[in-house]
């Protein structure tokens, strides 16, 4: 069965990015690929997390839970006006 | 809004709050459904260049180019990619792709927060009078989060990451969702990294009351804003065939009702369904209704809704009644035909007249505006409540602003309803929820930051929280309209907030990030969970004892062990239980003495404050002191109510204190 993809804001430890990446957007993109290669980021965020929001299957998700310098998968959430 | 400035004493003490070139300094962002540009209430007369501080845009979309922007509305982005991944792409024939506020609340809040004066505002000629924001030369920038389909947490933290880029002083969060932990929270977590720039965020409390623990947006670092009333309503009396008269509220504006009694029906006579009473969508039966006023009971679908389907079925008029669920609150709306909303017993003296009469009959009669209502402010019965269910050892709301029949500005794409049906466009419209309470307190919170700019985000909740009022000028304690009976800290926080207070609050409770992590330690976070919140390595130190109850917040709440086996009929048991919390307050006025007083609602619980004098000799010095609380077990879900304040006979310092026992 083909698993749904959903949205998740993927949060990452800044200290353990490998000194091989310049740039931490790359380090993003190389953890991202290495669980899906047709995912792509839809934020990168600099300032609330370390991290960026990507649309993953399940599978995926908990594979990148996994991966180096991870801190947590966070599915998306809706919120609503009061 | 027109009233609220008069009612929270801005009118009337404006001498007292800064200059306008250090307001305009101050930039509030707005996290919402964008806005509507052409509204008067962002008019940029008289206003000064955009600070220099500010690095933000005004983004093009549909319906929307960068001379949209003014030096009021000095920013405006939208963020759709996380609602387009889940829902496909924007249909641009029913929402603007850009930051374009097709909705209306966006534009109420932003300009709620931060609205130009506006003369001669008014919806269908009600609460009519000059509206501004409640920091007007304070600068607005829109972040449009929301969408028809809801508001997407990859969004918010997309907006939020924009926002400290861009350098706002403020933001307003007039949404939420859920009860997650504060590490899994996108608001909490955003929210963090405002605080850590020296931002301010306000969010509301929820309108999920007045059911306890319904609170969202629990994070400390957060300010949480809870709903109260104006003293302002919008009478609609129901003249009954029996010759009773009952009040309601309504903002309706139209044709009238013929000048006699017509034939009155309850909607759950009316039906063919189950669930016919609530006037949902193709549930009245049209030869059971036409020509009648229908009496339809709230909930479920949205109020404006049971008027609009009332009216499809040929109704002549509606009477919206309230359940249990709302008591006595009566919310006003701009409904499609004649239709006032009643409280709950005067629902039911209908139904009684209703299912007793063969032949029953009545009318609406539509009184407009007035003000001087008393008591007010009470505590709306959507107003969501505590305790919190995060941590209980931090008492939220942290405090209430005016939430109820608010008027603001509204889009120009829609009518005052909402509804699809409503052709109606006004230039501002009446609504409530937390929603409408939020952006007061961003707004001032953007006066007290124009006033100390050296504040930071804790300094100034604290001067709102500290100086906010308990009781009426009479004395008597704040009310809750959804008992009748005087509100607890878990419905009003501090309480309701008094701007001119807060201005000068005498002492202040400080925090900074430091604090936060150390109370993160508190919760027994792992180095995992901080770094998800406060991106960077911190660990804990084993040899040090972390204690929630030591967060230096303005409030105190007391979580206890409940004594098992017992009910709250049959009291407690012996052995007292011990509790301490320890504060620091900092001196943000002359040099002074401040003493000690104490109230708790039972003598059940023990309060006592070590030292009961502090003593300041300049501005800025710190003194600590500590509260001991010894309280005897208590069945479970009992609750006890207190307040500290320190003195020093010109400046009153208060505290609220909530100990609950589960």
């Amino acid at each position: 069965a083909v698993e749904e993809k959903r949205t998740y804001i993927v949060h990452m430890a800044k200290s353990e990015m490998p000194a091989r990446f310049e740039e931490h957007t790359y380090w993003y993109e190389s953890s991202l690929k290495s669980v899906s290669e047709s995912a792509e980021m839809l934020y990168t965020y600099n300032n609330v997390v370390h991290g960026f929001s990507t649309r993953l299957t399940p599978e995926e998700a908990r594979e990148m839970e996994t991966r180096p310098g991870i801190l947590l998968v966070l599915p998306e959430l809706r919120y609503q006006l009061h | 809004t027109t009233r609220t400035p008069s009612f929270l004493g801005l009118d009337q003490n404006a001498a007292m709050f800064p200059e306008s070139e250090t307001a305009s300094e101050v930039i509030v962002g707005v996290l919402d459904t964008g806005v509507w540009p052409e509204s008067p209430s962002f008019d940029d007369t008289g206003l000064g260049p955009v600070p220099s501080s500010w690095k933000g845009e005004c983004e093009v979309g549909t319906n929307f180019t960068k001379s949209h922007c003014n030096r009021k509305l000095i920013g405006a982005r939208y963020f759709a990619r996380g609602y387009e991944a889940t829902l496909g792409p924007i249909d641009e024939t029913k929402e603007s792709r850009s930051p374009r506020d097709d909705d209306g609340h966006g534009t109420h809040t932003s300009s709620t927060a931060a609205g130009s004066v506006v003369a001669g505002a008014n919806l269908f000629g009600y609460a009519a009078g000059t509206a501004r924001g409640m920091a007007p030369r304070a600068r607005v920038a829109v972040y449009k989060v929301c969408w028809l389909g809801g508001c997407f947490s990859s969004d918010i933290l997309a907006a939020l990451d924009k926002a400290i880029d861009d350098n706002v002083n403020v933001l307003s969060l007039s949404l939420g969702g859920g009860m997650s932990d504060y590490y899994r929270d996108s608001v909490a977590i955003g929210a963090f990294a405002a605080m850590e720039k020296g931002i301010l965020v306000s969010c509301s409390a929820g309108n999920a009351g007045p059911s306890a623990y319904s609170l969202s947006n629990v994070a400390p670092w957060l300010t949480t804003v809870g709903a109260g009333t104006l003293d302002r309503d919008f009478p609609a009396f129901v003249s009954l065939g029996n010759g009773k008269n009952f009040s309601g509220v309504s903002l309706y504006r139209g044709d009238s009702l013929p000048g006699k009694l017509l034939p009155f029906v309850y909607a759950g006579n009316a039906t063919n369904v189950t669930n016919g009473n609530l006037c949902m969508t193709d549930t009245l039966i049209p030869e059971k209704v036409k020509g009648k006023i229908v009496l339809c009971d709230r909930g479920v679908n949205p109020r404006v809704q049971k008027g609009s389907v009332v009216k499809a079925a040929g109704g002549l008029g509606m009477v919206l009644t309230n359940t249990a669920a709302n008591g006595e609150e009566l919310v006003a709306d701009a409904h499609l035909l004649p239709a006032t909303a009643v409280g709950q017993t005067t629902g039911e003296a209908m139904k009684k007249y209703l299912f007793s009469d063969p032949n029953p009959t009545a009318t609406i009669l539509f009184e407009g505006t007035k003000v001087g209502i008393e008591p007010s402010p009470v505590v709306a019965a959507f107003s969501s409540r505590g305790p919190n269910s995060i941590t209980p050892e931090i008492l939220k709301p942290d405090l209430i602003a005016p939430g109820v029949n608010i008027l603001a500005s509204w889009s120009g794409a829609v009518g005052p309803t909402g509804l699809a049906e409503d052709s109606r466009r006004v230039g501002f419209n009446i609504i409530s929820g937390t929603s409408m309470s939020c952006p007061h307190v961003s707004g001032l919170a953007a006066l007290l930051k124009a006033a100390h700019p050296d504040w930071s985000p804790a300094a100034i909740r604290s001067a709102l929280m500290t100086t906010a009022y308990t009781a009426y000028k009479n004395g008597k304690l704040l009310q809750d309209v959804s008992t009748g009976k005087p509100s607890t800290p878990f419905d009003h926080g501090a309480g309701h907030v008094d701007p001119v207070s807060a201005l000068n609050p005498g002492l202040v409770y400080d925090l900074n990030v430091d604090d936060y992590l150390n109370f993160l330690c508190a919760l027994n976070y792992t180095s995992a969970q901080i770094n998800n919140l406060a991106r960077r390595n911190f660990s804990c130190d084993a040899r040090k004892t972390y204690s929630v109850n030591d967060l230096n917040y303005p409030s105190f709440a007391v979580s206890l062990p409940a004594k098992m086996g017992t009910t709250a009929s049959s009291g407690g048991g012996t052995g007292s239980t011990v509790v301490k919390h320890a504060r620091t307050v900092t001196n943000a006025g002359p040099p002074g003495t401040y003493k000690v007083s104490v109230s708790s609602s039972s003598d059940s619980v023990k309060i006592s404050v070590e030292p009961g004098t502090l003593t300041f000799s300049q501005t800025n010095e710190k003194k600590s002191y500590t509260v001991t609380f010894s309280a005897t077990p208590m069945p479970p879900n009992t609750n006890e109510f207190g307040r500290i304040e320190w003195s020093d006979g010109k400046y009153v310092v208060g505290s609220p204190v909530a100990i609950s026992w589960t």
